[in-house]
């Protein structure tokens, strides 16, 4: 069975934020690790991958491989009757037809029970290899996604350029264009603050700003976000949270 | 107009 426990509500209410408008059912895989999560939108262009380490839980017991098959929207529904501070257990039985969900208030005088069916859900999982790219640019996550919203104001691609000169976002549209160059500029004292780019070599991609718009929704997991891209593969964003991650892959657009 | 490519021109299914 599983029994886990996160001090915090918050976390688990913000990856389903952070991902439930690019999927709608995808089985959690609860297993000695954590929980994790693989799913492709439904057009095949984008991929979440996410992982709650079992550092992150309070409390985790998992004595065999779980899957919960679970409608987004619906697990959304029930989160919201947990206060963000709110301590949250998660319990099920090895083969489940229902999640429970247990959210108790630091004062511990309510104690909240709801329970949400499951589905058995046929994912389509990819084997992503581990890939050497080109250029890794790590920068405060507010600034990309204010970034990508601007662009997608004028246009619905953006081309992203990364060059020993910086990393620049431009596009262009019926009303005009834009662009913005990010330079290398490291903050010693608030290094969340900071822009890093690690270049092995010149990188030059067009994306959809839809996706990346929607990507974004996770800025809240964490303060920077590390964009890595390479030549003709998917951009990986990545939002790295203290004991886990929430990760995209988008396909690039092609033949400009 | 860049045409939207696939994930699967990339990943291979498991």
């Amino acid at each position: 069975m599983l029994e886990a426990r996160l001090e915090q509500s918050s976390v688990l209410k913000k990856v389903v934020d952070a991902i439930k408008d690019l999927v709608q059912d995808c089985n959690f895989d609860c297993n000695d690790s954590g929980i994790q999560l693989q799913a492709m939108d439904n057009s095949h262009v984008a991929l979440v991958a996410m992982h709650l380490k079992t550092e992150g839980f309070a409390l985790y017991r998992c004595d065999r491989n779980i899957a919960l098959g679970i409608n987004l929207v619906s697990l959304q529904k029930v989160l919201r009757a947990a206060q963000n501070e709110d301590v949250m257990t998660l319990k099920a039985e090895d083969s489940p037809d229902a999640l429970s969900l247990v959210f108790e208030n630091s004062e511990n005088d309510r104690i909240s029970e709801y329970d949400l069916k499951l589905m058995d859900i046929d994912q389509e999982h990819l084997g992503i290899p581990e890939t050497e790219y080109g250029a890794t640019v790590k920068m405060p996550s507010a600034e990309f996604q204010r970034i990508c919203r601007d662009l997608s104001l004028l246009s619905e691609s953006v081309a992203i350029e990364a060059t020993k000169e910086g990393i620049k976002f431009s596009c262009t549209g019926d009303i005009g264009k834009g662009a913005v160059t990010l330079r290398q500029n490291p903050n010693v004292e608030k290094p969340e603050l900071g822009t890093t780019i690690e270049l092995q070599e010149p990188v030059a991609l067009t994306f959809s700003l839809k996706y990346l718009v929607n990507f974004c929704k996770a800025s809240g997991l964490s303060n920077t976000v590390t964009i890595s891209l390479s030549n003709e593969v998917p951009l990986l964003i990545e939002y790295e949270m203290e004991h886990g991650y929430v990760r995209f892959y988008l396909a690039p657009k092609i033949g400009d | 107009t860049p045409i939207q490519n696939d994930l699967s021109e990339y990943y291979a299914l498991l």
